[in-house]
């Protein structure tokens, strides 16, 4: 299953 | 009377809401000499691209939005992307610019391979957000209150994510009221502009579709939110 990539911006610390 | 606790949250939403806005060299670029419609496309893309990034920025600073489950996270932007882009798109369009330029960006966008019939009902929409004139606050409370649309697909906890939509409509409410006393059909105005975007959904769908055809690439981001293979 491809990495979600949504996944991974919405764990990147806020304001990032 | 807006409390003090309103206005805190509304603070929040407005802060992150100009916070997180398209980079200028990106929106500058839309505004550059004429492309073709190819370069048209993938400069769109790349704008819808950023859109998207912003839109989830922006959806984390939304007060108790990092505490839902997960999945409803995921179901909540994936559901409310091209409601809360449209949203952003017909605000950017409507605001003063310099004279020249909206036109340049109409150009742009109606030579970019989007079919006729969706770039009616998209420039209808610009419009009818355009003669709101809505205040920046009111811009944020809007999306926001998109976003946090309980009914999308996949959304398994409604209720904790009304739990977060209710004050935000509660304090639209009271902020169209006391900004607009001679307008008190102007709160209705506005949700009646979410009942348009939802149309605007059917048709991205169809825009989307018609692109494939002409074996357009979108990119990896696009194709998660959008839920195109």
């Amino acid at each position: 299953e491809e990495p979600s990539l949504l996944k991974k911006l919405l764990l990147a610390p806020a304001n990032s | 009377k807006i409390t003090k606790e309103q206005q805190a949250l509304m603070q929040v939403i407005v802060d992150a809401y100009n916070r997180h806005q398209i980079p200028q060299d990106m929106a500058k670029k839309l505004l550059q000499d004429q492309y073709s419609a190819e370069e048209n496309f993938l400069l769109l893309t790349e704008m819808a691209t950023n859109q998207v990034q912003v839109l989830v920025e922006f959806t984390k600073n939304i007060p108790g939005f990092l505490s839902l489950n997960h999945e409803d996270q995921i179901a909540l932007l994936k559901g409310s992307a091209v409601e809360a882009m449209f949203l952003r798109s017909a605000q950017v369009f409507s605001r003063k610019r310099p004279s020249g330029h909206t036109d340049v960006l109409e150009e742009r966008i109606r030579k970019s391979g989007i079919s006729e019939e969706f770039m009616t009902p998209m420039f209808n929409f610009y419009k009818s957000i355009g003669e709101l004139h809505m205040m920046q606050e009111e811009q944020a409370l809007l999306t926001a209150i998109t976003i946090l649309t309980p009914d999308r697909p996949y959304v398994r906890d409604h209720q904790a994510v009304e739990r977060l939509q209710e004050p935000m409509l509660d304090v639209l409410r009271k902020l169209c009221s006391l900004q607009h006393p001679h307008e008190p059909q102007y709160f209705a105005r506005l949700l009646g502009r979410l009942t348009e975007l939802r149309t605007l959904n059917h048709y991205h769908a169809e825009m989307l579709t018609s692109w494939r055809m002409n074996d357009h690439k979108f990119t990896p981001l696009l194709c998660e939110i959008w839920d195109v293979e």
